[in-house]
């Protein structure tokens, strides 16, 4: 239980969550099918725009770490908005949204959606 | 990541997931934390997507990521997915895509297009498992009646294994992590052993999402890199989440 991998007995009386283990809950947003793609994301982003800058940041210090000439993140600036024009629909609207009301660059939010993909490079 | 769908023993499916994310991604030594999961963390978020004002369906996400990692289509069915590493990677699919080969979905994008228009298990079972990718995956899956949970596991092009529940042969749950079911995991991070030994501890008979949380609160299930655990009851539609933190000592995976 003290050495790697720590497997611990199996926790039980944990529910509900408390203690050092839970950080906290979990707020919830309603996001409206029906208004356009553009604008379901509104509400959602101006609350976490802050969090969601500082994330971004993270990732971008991460990039400069490999690559401190800064030609990385510039190159997700410059070409992932291309790409941002190749998704599918309504995905493709929704991320341009998020760009518009975050502030944050339309790479930086379309690196963000595709990280899947790229993570396993 | 950890995934389970169990089966009570009133035939209930419930479904659990820890979301692991952030490896190698810039480690904090004074905190002994993961920076990216650290970020992660104040962007989770509950989503209710609804039409006409009815919910459609529920997801627990970061906030600025349209895709969908985790969902419930209440009464219907419940979906995860878990990262799966393959040489035919990500990054091949990629360069087809900038290649202008535009045939295969991209993996969040397909989750999110399940949970919003398919209206069954099955449907989203075939969709899952046939539609080609950008990048490897597994996709965990409950459905609304006995015996409907699965693993699907997918490269790019093929659905190469379906693993179901099986009450005849005594598999009331199937649990996935981040390793094809057929191959023993990584031996630095093997994470299905202590959780497959905490599910037969409890039993069929005991399994509830209390008892669910209860083996995703066990380290190394929860472990550095864990953000989220999320909860869900296909027939009561509930999804409830909560994020997580592993005091040390802890494995950074």
């Amino acid at each position: 239980q003290f050495v790697p991998p720590f497997t611990e007995d199996c926790r039980s009386h944990m529910y509900p969550p408390n203690g050092p283990t839970f950080r906290g809950a979990v707020a919830w947003y309603t996001v409206d099918l029906d208004l356009p793609p553009s604008k379901r994301w509104n509400t959602l982003i101006a609350d976490k725009k802050t969090d969601l800058v500082t994330m971004i940041q993270a990732i971008r210090d991460l990039a400069d770490a490999f690559v401190p000439s800064g030609r990385l993140v510039e190159l997700v600036d410059v070409t992932l908005p291309l790409m941002a024009n190749t998704l599918p629909d309504p995905f493709s609207e929704e991320i341009k949204g998020i760009a518009a009301v975050s502030g944050i660059p339309l790479g930086e939010v379309v690196l963000f959606n595709i990280f899947y993909e790229v993570f396993t490079v | 990541c950890t995934s389970i769908v169990a089966e009570d023993d009133k035939g209930n499916l419930l479904h659990g997931r820890n979301l692991d994310f952030g490896l190698f991604m810039g480690w904090d030594v004074k905190n002994k934390s993961w920076i990216i999961s650290e970020k992660l963390k104040p962007l989770v978020v509950n989503l209710d997507f609804k039409r006409n004002n009815q919910t459609v369906f529920k997801s627990t996400n970061f906030a600025g990521y349209v895709g969908m990692l985790t969902g419930i289509k209440p009464h219907t069915f419940t979906l995860t997915m878990n990262e799966r590493f393959s040489l035919d990677g990500g990054y091949i699919g990629i360069l087809e895509w900038i290649l202008g080969q535009r045939d295969g979905m991209w993996m969040s994008f397909l989750t999110r297009s399940v949970l919003e228009n398919a209206n069954s298990y099955e449907e989203a079972k075939t969709r899952l498992a046939t539609t080609k990718l950008l990048a490897p995956a597994y996709f965990i899956l409950g459905g609304n009646q006995t015996g409907q949970g699965c693993i699907i596991t997918r490269s790019r092009t093929l659905s190469i294994d379906l693993l179901e529940i099986d009450l005849k042969l005594n598999r009331w749950y199937v649990l996935e992590t981040n390793y094809d079911h057929w191959e023993q995991p990584l031996f630095l991070d093997d994470r299905r052993t202590p959780a497959m030994k905490c599910m037969n501890q409890v039993t069929q008979k005991n399994i509830s999402l209390k008892t669910m949380y209860d083996i995703l609160s066990t380290k190394p299930v929860l472990n550095k890199l864990t953000t989220y655990t999320t909860l869900m009851q296909v027939s009561t539609g509930n999804l409830e989440s909560y994020i997580r933190d592993c005091p040390n000592p802890c494995m950074p995976w």
